[in-house]
């Protein structure tokens, strides 16, 4: 078994589908 | 049927480390609504919304799936193609997909079965202003 030297961490939000984007002013 | 390459983002592999908004470290399969609520009131970009699984339809390939969406307080229908094993967040339930088997067995990640009327954490960018 071999350690990983770095294991990539991914931001909470790429977990999350971005459903209907709002834009107002 | 079928088995195309699954290209799928690699974050939903049981084990992945994921970075909330505070900067804690969790496994994803550890992850729990809390986090997401908590994480979202950090961002300045992004709010937290709920989106009610409406439909579910086959997709267009084999493996695909039609999930039509009802989104936030304004309900606005988002229908969204993706293969059955892709895993959305339940609100106090946790990772769902509509073929747990298939997500379980390719992900290693436990699954409940997405229904329709499930209520799925989803995200939309905040106001500018």
């Amino acid at each position: 078994n071999v350690e990983p030297r770095s294991v990539p961490v991914f931001p909470w939000h790429s977990l999350v589908p971005f459903l209907a984007p709002t834009q107002s002013d | 049927s079928p088995s195309s390459p699954v290209a799928l983002p690699p974050f939903f592999m049981r084990g992945s480390i994921i970075q909330l908004a505070d900067g804690e470290l969790k496994r994803v399969e550890d992850l729990k609504t809390e986090d997401f609520i908590q994480s979202a009131e950090i961002s300045s970009e992004l709010k937290i919304d709920s989106s009610t699984v409406e439909r579910i339809d086959c997709g267009q390939s084999p493996n695909a799936v039609l999930i039509q969406f009802s989104v936030g307080e304004l309900k606005a229908q988002v229908c969204v193609e993706v293969l059955v094993e892709y895993p959305f967040f339940v609100f106090g339930q946790g990772w769902s997909s509509c073929c747990p088997d298939r997500t379980t067995q390719l992900f290693e990640l436990s699954c409940a079965k997405l229904c329709v009327g499930d209520v799925c954490v989803s995200l939309t960018l905040r106001s500018l202003r």
